[in-house]
Parts: C-alpha cells; sequence; structure tokens
C-alpha cells in the first residue's frame, strides 16, 4: 500500500 | 471525506465542548484532569504548526483553530478561574513518565527528520496516551461524575470513528500513515476498559 502522510486529519 | 471522519471530527468536538460547558455552568473542574487538558493543548499546538505553512481546507483551518483554541479556554478555566474547585491533590500522573519515552520515540520513529515533522510525530504519540492522567484520577478517586463520563464517552467514540475512517482509506484511496494508525489503536485500546464500564454501569 502506499504510505501517505495523512496532514488532512485532524 | 468519508462518514467515519466527519462523525469522528464531530464526536471529537463534541467531546471538547461538554466537557467545557460542564466546567462553565458548573463553575467546577471538579474530578477533571488538568494535567491530561495540558497535554491535549500540547497535542493541537504541535500538531497544528502547519496552520502556518499548507492552507488544506477552510474545513481543515477552521476546526484546527476551534480545537486549539477551546484546548485553551479549557486549561484556562482548570488552573486560572475556576482553579479552586481543581482536585490537584488526586491529578497526581507524573507527566515525566508520558513527556520522556513520547519525546523519544518521536525523534526514533518518523517520517522524517524535520522540525515540524518530528513534532507532528510527537503529537500523534502524545494524543495516544494524553488521556491517562484523567483515567488515573477516576480510578484514584473511583468516582466520576456522568457528565464526565460522556466526556469521555465521546472521545473515545472519536478514536473509533477514526480507525474505521482509516479502514475505510486504506480500501478505497489505499491510504495508509503508519504511525497514525498504530498509535491510533494504541489509543482507542485505553478507552475500552472505560467503554465498558460506561456501557454497563451506565445504565443502572
Amino acid at each position: 500500500a502506499a504510505v501517505v502522510v495523512g496532514k488532512d486529519e485532524l | 471525506m468519508n462518514i467515519f471522519r466527519i462523525l469522528g471530527d464531530v464526536s471529537h468536538l463534541l467531546a471538547i465542548i461538554i466537557l467545557l460547558l460542564k466546567i462553565v455552568k458548573s463553575k467546577s473542574c471538579a474530578g477533571i484532569s488538568g494535567k491530561s487538558q495540558i497535554l491535549f493543548a500540547l497535542v493541537f499546538t504541535t500538531r497544528y504548526l502547519d496552520l502556518f505553512t499548507n492552507f488544506i481546507s477552510v474545513y481543515n483551518t477552521v476546526m484546527k483553530v476551534v480545537f486549539l483554541v477551546c484546548a485553551y479556554i479549557t486549561v484556562y478555566m482548570i488552573y486560572v478561574k475556576f482553579r479552586k474547585t481543581f482536585d490537584s491533590e488526586n491529578d497526581s500522573f507524573r507527566l515525566e513518565f508520558l513527556l520522556v519515552p513520547v519525546t523519544g520515540l518521536s525523534f526514533l520513529e518518523n517520517h522524517s527528520f524535520t522540525p515540524l515533522e518530528i513534532l507532528w510525530t510527537f503529537s500523534i504519540y502524545l494524543e495516544s496516551v494524553a488521556i491517562l492522567p484523567q483515567l488515573f484520577m477516576i480510578s484514584k478517586t473511583g468516582e466520576a461524575e456522568t457528565i464526565t463520563t460522556h466526556y469521555l464517552f465521546f472521545l473515545g467514540l472519536y478514536r473509533a470513528l477514526y480507525i474505521a475512517n482509516w479502514v475505510w482509506r486504506y480500501h478505497t484511496e489505499n491510504f495508509y500513515d503508519q504511525i497514525a494508525v498504530v498509535s491510533g489503536v494504541v489509543q482507542t485500546i485505553f478507552y475500552c476498559d472505560f467503554f465498558y464500564l460506561y456501557v454497563t454501569k451506565g445504565r443502572q
């Protein structure tokens, strides 16, 4: 799976 | 944005507002751990520094600002405005036991070794344990006001919904953030015992 940094989450 | 994420955020906001209203309306912060609230203010401060560096959405910015403001008002209510009602005697959890390992871990295990990224990671790890002084206080005194248990219920619900959100995002967007997911699962586990008591005792 692609690892994406989830900065859109709170 | 999926339904779990929206409901998770609403649940988080509700928890924060319930706590704040309880303190303001009763003019008392009895039974509330000031240390947990300081940790949550620190969590939001170190995580939302990206407010200054990049814009994501109006929703994102507004929610971050609201969370930050509410966290600091709560700390102000506990340590300044209603200080006399604050049960500091029973809020005796040693913060260094959380802060030292969390700081160390955020330097060791992060997405990239940059100041903002380390602070973001620190906030994720710290949030997963920030409720412990509150849970410790409840187990020490052996009591919690109903409204405090509602606060904890919505805080735990928010965490559980975020896990559902990550499962959803993993399947639909191939999105996966190991640091957030592992910490989130750890954090949710801390609420399980409380959830059990909330459901079984709450009905009596």
